[in-house]
């Protein structure tokens, strides 16, 4: 028996409106520690991880760990029947092929009960061991989406490189070429506007930037990303999600023949 | 242009 009552509906329809694009079909796990999920795009280029911690729901029972197969597509049609303002419920019985997300308004007036079928999914889960950064860079999550966004109008590729002085985003295609340098700034008035960069080393690494854009739908979910950097290791783009967990997403850097 | 990684590359299959 699962049921897991989250108050903050609108949060689950954008934690899909963040994976979708990247994923087609995924497990969802749920143990005691929460409700999350680990996976690939088709090209294994790209992984995408999140965590929804127990604590955070309004009401979590987990019996036993389950996990459940579900086309993100799907889904997301379903989840946007929900209300904005609705609270959601996810249920589910031991041995069944189907999952329920039930929505509630928030003065109750109105209960919907959706009922999904599941899908039987081969995971590949990857063990990703815990690494030392040589840089993490801190950065409003607007400014982010919107560098990538820029740079893909130029290039199909995006040149990340820290160094003291900065954070620098480089493009080039057929039209010319691009860069973006973003200093450390910690005096602003909010600290999700701040810029911060702590670095080991400087360290220069190559994505493709339709992959980072993909990322970037993770927007609504947290005012700051965080971007750790290390040679010759996969980028991780982390949006913290309030209270709850994170959607971190991980990037294989390209290599120069 | 440069030639894209692949994720197992790096993290082995669990």
């Amino acid at each position: 028996m699962l049921e897991l009552r989250l108050v903050q509906g609108s949060l689950l329809k954008k934690v899909l409106d963040a994976m979708r694009e990247l994923v087609n079909d995924a497990n969802f796990d749920c143990s005691a520690t929460g409700f999350s999920l680990q996976a690939m795009d088709s090209s294994h280029v790209a992984l995408v991880a999140l965590l929804l911690r127990s604590e955070g729901f309004e009401h979590y029972r987990c019996d036993r760990n389950l996990s459940m197969g579900m086309n993100l597509n799907n889904m997301s049609k379903m989840l946007r029947c929900a209300g904005n303002d609705d609270i959601i419920t996810i249920k589910a019985d031991d041995g069944t092929d189907s999952v329920t997300f039930m929505f509630e308004s928030p003065n109750q007036d109105k209960i919907a009960d959706f009922e999904m079928k599941l899908m039987d999914i081969d995971s590949e889960h990857l063990g990703i061991p815990d690494a030392e950064y040589q840089a993490i860079v801190r950065m409003p999550s607007s400014e982010f989406a919107r560098i990538c966004k820029d740079l893909s109008s130029i290039g199909d590729t995006v040149v990340i490189s820290v160094t003291k002085e900065g954070v620098k985003f480089s493009t080039a295609g057929d039209i010319g070429t691009a860069n973006i340098v973003c200093r450390q700034n910690k005096t602003v008035d909010k600290p999700e506007e701040a810029t911060i960069i702590e670095m080991q080393e400087p360290v220069s690494l190559t994505f493709a930037l339709r992959y980072l854009n993909s990322f970037t739908k993770a927007t609504p979910l947290s005012d700051t990303v965080t971007i750790s950097l290390s040679s010759e290791l996969p980028v991780v783009v982390e949006y913290k999600i309030a209270e709850m967990g994170y959607i971190r997403y991980y990037l294989a850097p390209k290599i120069e023949e | 242009t440069p030639m894209q990684n692949d994720l197992e590359e790096f993290y082995s299959m669990v």
